[in-house]
């Protein structure tokens, strides 16, 4: 992770937004994008194997935000540091609210503010 | 309540920190809202200390048996205040720096304790409440779904279908009147919220959500809290 982090920092440009490519060449584009997003993110692999298997998950999640810039148009989605994670992979690093989530009981209700003045 | 108000502007909010591999956004939510307080209570803005609740608080939910606050397994805001409040404080940043890891024993120190909670409460679900409540007590504590965060590259973030499963903890610290939806042909008002994936991620570390119908579950569960105030601080 510290790695990674150095290398945004290092980065010339913080945004990719390369995700809406049509159909034709697009294997080629997705590599494409995939060593753009290695150089950029400094990510490297163990194994070929390994790189491989995040290839997949990269162009997984490149349709994703697609379909994400579908459903959110008011926003842009593209490539970001969590690209070569699957959704649960991501979940899991990334996201820690509890999961048997709910406000205990005994929680104080905060007073009610005006909102007119 | 003014058209827009953001905490960044009036010095509120430390710099965008970077929870790493570590589902410890439970820790920056609650240090975020406290430093916040903190700071309207002695002016100072002091970053705090996410690695003490990271190895310190282990705050269990007293009516649910094995859910407890839990590094980078994760844990919840209002825990945390709880657990922050029972230890008197939390230590600065620069005492006890962010590691990443949860493999650490816990290393607080009363003596160097920065910022003390007075007392936390839940604001309701009422998108005027919580503009009144960010406005007057500072940046609250929030969780949302995060799933349109993995993609999220910029822009104010409307999704015509989100999930109100909460799992992600952040920071809300400001709301905007307008900002532009070019499909929707309207300014939208939004939030805006501090994450804790660096400042690479989303815009500039921020995230930018349309206000109005509890998107992604952002009005579900937010918290307030006070920090007290002494002039030793």
């Amino acid at each position: 992770a510290a790695s990674a982090s150095e290398a945004f920092n290092d980065a010339e440009d913080p945004l990719i937004k390369q995700v809406v490519d049509g159909a034709e060449g697009e294997a080629l584009t997705d590599h494409h994008h995939f060593s753009i997003f290695k150089r950029k993110f400094g990510k490297s692999y163990a194994s070929q194997e390994e790189h491989d298997h995040r290839f997949k998950v990269f162009r997984a999640n490149l349709r994703r935000a697609r379909r994400h810039q579908k459903l959110d148009p008011s926003a842009v989605h593209g490539v970001t540091q969590f690209s070569d994670l699957t959704p649960s992979e991501f979940r899991r690093t990334y996201l820690g609210l509890r999961s048997k989530l709910r406000l205990p009981k005994d929680a104080t209700q905060a007073p009610i503010l005006p909102t007119d003045s | 309540l003014p058209a827009d108000f953001d905490w960044r502007d009036h010095g509120a909010v430390t710099g965008v920190k970077n929870q790493g591999s570590c589902g410890s956004c439970w820790s920056f939510s609650t240090t975020g809202a406290l430093e916040g307080a903190n700071f309207l209570a002695t002016e100072k803005l002091v970053s705090l200390s996410e690695q003490q609740l990271v190895d310190c608080d282990h705050e269990c939910d007293p009516e649910e048996p094995g859910s407890c606050d839990s590094g980078c397994n994760g844990g919840l805001m209002n825990s945390a205040f709880e657990y922050t409040l029972k230890a008197g404080g939390l230590m600065r940043e620069e005492d006890y720096p962010y590691t990443g890891t949860d493999r650490g024993a816990c290393k607080f120190d009363k003596s160097k304790i920065a910022a003390s909670v007075a007392n936390f409460s839940v604001v309701t679900l009422d998108e005027d409440q919580i503009a009144a409540n960010l406005v007057k007590n500072g940046p609250l504590a929030i969780a949302i779904n995060a799933v349109f965060m993995q993609t999220y590259v910029g822009g104010v973030s409307c999704p015509y279908i989100c999930s109100r499963r909460l799992d992600h903890g952040v920071l809300l610290v400001g709301y905007g009147s307008a900002g532009y939806s070019a499909v929707r042909m309207k300014e939208k008002p939004y939030w805006i919220i501090k994450n804790s994936w660096g400042e690479s991620w989303g815009d500039g570390g921020y995230y930018k959500i349309c206000r109005g119908r509890n998107i992604c579950g952002v009005d579900s569960m937010v918290s307030t809290v006070a920090a007290v105030q002494t002039s030793s601080q």
